[in-house]
């Protein structure tokens, strides 16, 4: 596990998105993994459509809330997305009238797993297989600028999770202490004392918001519950693995 | 602007200024004056939050005036989560997920 992986530099992640009123963070996050994985496995960057996940859902929800795993199942169901050109993000979710059929598939998956709730298996597979979708508590979003969001439990609580986001890198970020004893970041020119492993996390609230479209979390904490539900899609076939048997 | 080593929020008439830049920024306008007068005292709630924040934060946050500052909480979540209407994501993975392993 390399000590600093960010997908952004190589042009894999697509743009941020914004998903204004429509309550789809969840169709955002598992559109922004797909578009990522097939950037890094196939070297094919597709915008895929957000509209046909609202509209093909079998929830039949549209911008009311979704799930992540059932954005997948949706692209499962319907062999494969259209492109964002093709069927454009509406912020409306018209429910059960899906046009899937009508436009030519550009991306498809092999299947999704849920990833073990654990940072460094996370940081593990981010860094070789690609990023993840995760979902956290969103409560300390709202007034977040910029810079590495280390919470307690009692600020942000790891277990009310309820806004999907993509895990796309983590690094550290050297500290200094600040006038008050708490971590400052390094602008603050004097002798760096210690480091803050971190997350970058791709958000869906337009580019204007937070670092570029993105926010950063403390590593090593769980910090917002993000171990909860790491999930990704695969898009390659599965590599043939050494056949075991089991012991007569 | 963040709130890290500001003075502790700005005064009345400051704070109508502070709002006034955050509707020119973010194109914010209300129907009529009471709505204007509640945004107002939800703004500035949401400053004072901010500054809360700020001090509890382990890490190098900042936090300050967002897209967001005009909402409640509870307006922020409904909008902006992805909880379905009436569902929450408390679903337990405790069960066996241990023996789940990658997929």
């Amino acid at each position: 596990e390399p000590q600093t992986c960010d997908w952004r530099k190589v042009g894999t992640i697509s743009p941020v998105r914004d998903q204004r009123n429509c309550n789809c963070c969840w169709a955002m996050a598992a559109a922004g993994n797909i578009e990522a994985l097939w950037a890094i496995k196939f070297r094919h960057f597709v915008e895929v459509s957000v509209q046909q996940l609202l509209d093909c859902d079998r929830c039949g929800n549209g911008c009311r809330g979704g799930f992540v795993w059932d954005a997948f199942l949706t692209v499962l169901n319907n062999s494969g997305l259209a492109s964002e050109k093709d069927y454009p993000f509406n912020g409306s979710g018209k429910t059960h009238r899906c046009l899937a059929k009508k436009y030519k598939k550009v991306a498809w998956i092999q299947d999704f797993i849920i990833l073990q709730a654990c940072e460094q298996s996370m940081a593990r597979h981010l860094a070789t297989e690609g990023p993840i979708t995760v979902t956290i508590n969103m409560t300390l979003l709202q007034q977040y600028q910029k810079g590495v969001i280390k919470a307690t439990p009692t600020t942000c609580d790891p277990t009310q999770v309820d806004h999907s986001v993509l895990l796309v890198g983590f690094g550290k970020t050297k500290l200094v202490e600040g006038r008050q004893g708490k971590a400052a970041s390094f602008g603050s020119h004097a002798r760096p004392r210690r480091s803050m492993a971190y997350w970058i996390l791709k958000n869906s609230w337009g580019p204007q918001w937070g670092e570029e479209g993105y926010f950063r979390l403390h590593r090593g904490s769980n910090t917002c519950g993000i171990t909860k539900f790491p999930v990704t899609a695969r898009v390659d076939k599965p590599k043939k693995q050494h056949q075991v048997s089991c012991p007569p | 602007d963040s709130l890290r080593g500001q003075d502790p929020g700005p005064q009345p008439l400051e704070l109508k200024e502070v709002f006034r830049l955050f509707q020119m920024q973010y194109n914010r306008s209300y129907p009529n004056p009471a709505e204007y007068a509640r945004r107002l005292d939800i703004f500035a709630q949401n400053l004072a939050k901010a500054q809360r924040l700020q001090e509890e934060d382990l890490g190098t946050a900042e936090f300050g005036v967002t897209q967001f500052s005009d909402l409640t909480e509870e307006e922020f979540v409904q909008l902006y989560g992805s909880q379905v209407a009436g569902e929450a994501l408390g679903v337990s993975r405790k069960v066996g997920s241990e023996e789940w392993g990658e997929s």
